[in-house]
């Protein structure tokens, strides 16, 4: 999903 | 991954650790929020129900269970094991005066009107305000044993690292989360006052205690 930001983080 | 964000993830680690030594070695909970440590177990529920449908890495899927694990046994030791050792007169916050509005602004301001989406972007409104109850606490009580300063610390230092985290990620990976860095940058300056004593007193060897 291009425009919703990865949640990549903790 | 950068050094930052994985300096911050370690700081949040030990700040747990020193929390949970805390409590077991003093055999007492006592100067500890019960209502902060209930608004983290819901911040880490809310944001790593994503455990289900979202993989990132073998790092974040541990670290995400151990925060939940983490916090729900020290909910435990507080609630069960230890109760005695907590004084609820003094831990008077009102947690719905942060739930409410982290609620709202997540409706709100969301990149995407989704159940999993909100919640997520709940969880981060509410971390950035989860420790109020504790500062609270401390302010009330004016005092704080040495280990809760260093738990307090630990736990500032993890966000305040990754604020640098962000600023890296801008330039190497061209991603910016403003949700996170607004909630981040809240959160981080809520310690600001926490640090100025923690720094000039017990760093330098004196007992944590605010002016009357």
């Amino acid at each position: 999903d291009g425009n919703v930001i990865a949640h990549d983080e903790l | 991954m950068n050094l930052f964000r994985l300096l911050g993830d370690l700081s949040h680690l030990a700040s747990i650790f020193i929390l949970i030594h805390k409590i077991q070695t003093t055999r007492s909970c006592r100067g500890i929020s019960f209502q902060t440590q209930a608004l983290y177990v819901t911040v880490f529920v809310a944001r790593y129900i994503d455990l289900f449908f979202r993989w990132i890495s073998l790092y974040n899927f541990f670290m995400k269970i151990f925060f939940i694990a983490s916090s729900v046994y020290i909910l435990y030791l507080m609630k069960y094991r230890y109760r005695p050792t907590h004084d609820p007169s003094i831990d008077t916050f009102k947690v719905e005066y942060l739930v409410g509005p982290a609620v709202v602004l997540s409706l709100i301001f969301n990149y995407k009107f989704e159940f999993t989406e909100i919640l997520w972007t709940f969880s981060i409104y509410l971390e950035a305000v989860a420790i109020l109850p504790q500062l609270f606490m401390l302010q009330r009580t004016g005092e704080a044993e040495t280990i809760t300063t260093h738990y307090l610390a630990a736990l500032g230092a993890y966000r305040a690292l990754y604020i640098p985290n962000w600023i890296y990620r801008y330039f190497t990976e061209d991603v910016v989360d403003p949700i996170a860095i607004v909630a981040g940058l809240v959160q981080t300056g809520l310690y600001l006052d926490f640090f100025y004593v923690y720094f000039t007193k017990v760093l330098q060897g004196q007992k944590f205690e605010l002016p009357a």
